[in-house]
């Protein structure tokens, strides 16, 4: 998910 | 978010400002690498993109906006009021004038964006336009700093805040990657190889500035490339 990726990060 | 990650997120704030405090302090952007100015501004712009389809939070879509926006005008101060300062002789790839004959940014198009962006199409989330985005602005960013060190090899010094500037990006890289760790550890199912790899060698890329950084901070004597 989303949020559990790298892609919450930035 | 963990201190890590937000204290990796502040540095990574303060090297903005540091840069753009310097450029209007001194009138001038002698030091810095437009290059590698312009390659963030890639990275950030294809990396948020999801600004427009996902929200993950009010700080994340914050700091977002700031990176990009505090990036253009970084570069836009660089071709326009600070153009006259801009060192680009010491600004000059190696391949620069001799990519493939003459297609125009030649060694930053040629060594770094074109093989960012085909490591993407084989390396991804996901064969989507998004997502193959986001793989090249993480390998993008891993070696945007690359002009930066070159152009400081190539002065053998850099001016203080220049130096700060390169400092907090690389301490944010460190931090980012103890960040990593600790969600690993504190998080189920978190995993992201191509974002830890890309990360750790981005984070070594550093580590010659960084000793020499540090050896000039221990003696209080000026910063000093060798060769």
């Amino acid at each position: 998910s989303y949020q559990n990726s790298g892609k919450d990060e930035l | 978010m963990n201190i890590f990650r937000l204290s990796g997120d502040m540095l990574h704030l303060i090297s903005f400002l540091v840069l753009m405090y310097r450029m209007r302090g001194q009138r001038s952007c002698r030091g810095v690498s437009l290059k590698s100015q312009i390659l963030f501004l890639i990275v950030f712009c294809c990396r948020y993109l999801d600004l427009f389809f996902s929200f993950v939070s009010l700080y994340n879509t914050m700091m977002k906006i700031f990176f990009i926006s505090a990036t253009a005008t970084i570069v836009y101060w660089m071709l326009t009021k600070y153009r006259s300062s801009y060192d680009m002789d010491n600004d000059k790839l190696h391949g620069d004038g001799s990519f493939m004959g003459h297609l125009p940014p030649h060694g930053v198009l040629g060594y770094i964006i074109v093989p960012c962006f085909l490591l993407a199409l084989i390396w991804n989330e996901g064969f989507e336009a998004f997502e193959i985005l986001w793989a090249f602005s993480i390998y993008l960013e891993a070696v945007a700093i690359l002009p930066q060190l070159f152009m400081l090899q190539k002065t053998k010094e850099g001016e203080a805040f220049t130096l700060l500037y390169i400092f907090c990006v690389g301490a944010y890289r460190g931090l980012y990657i103890i960040n990593w760790i600790y969600r690993y550890f504190t998080e189920k199912h978190y995993w992201q190889p191509l974002v830890w790899v890309s990360g750790v060698v981005q984070t070594l890329l550093y580590a010659d500035f960084f000793y020499y950084y540090w050896i000039a901070l221990r003696d209080g004597a000026k910063f000093q490339l060798p060769g």
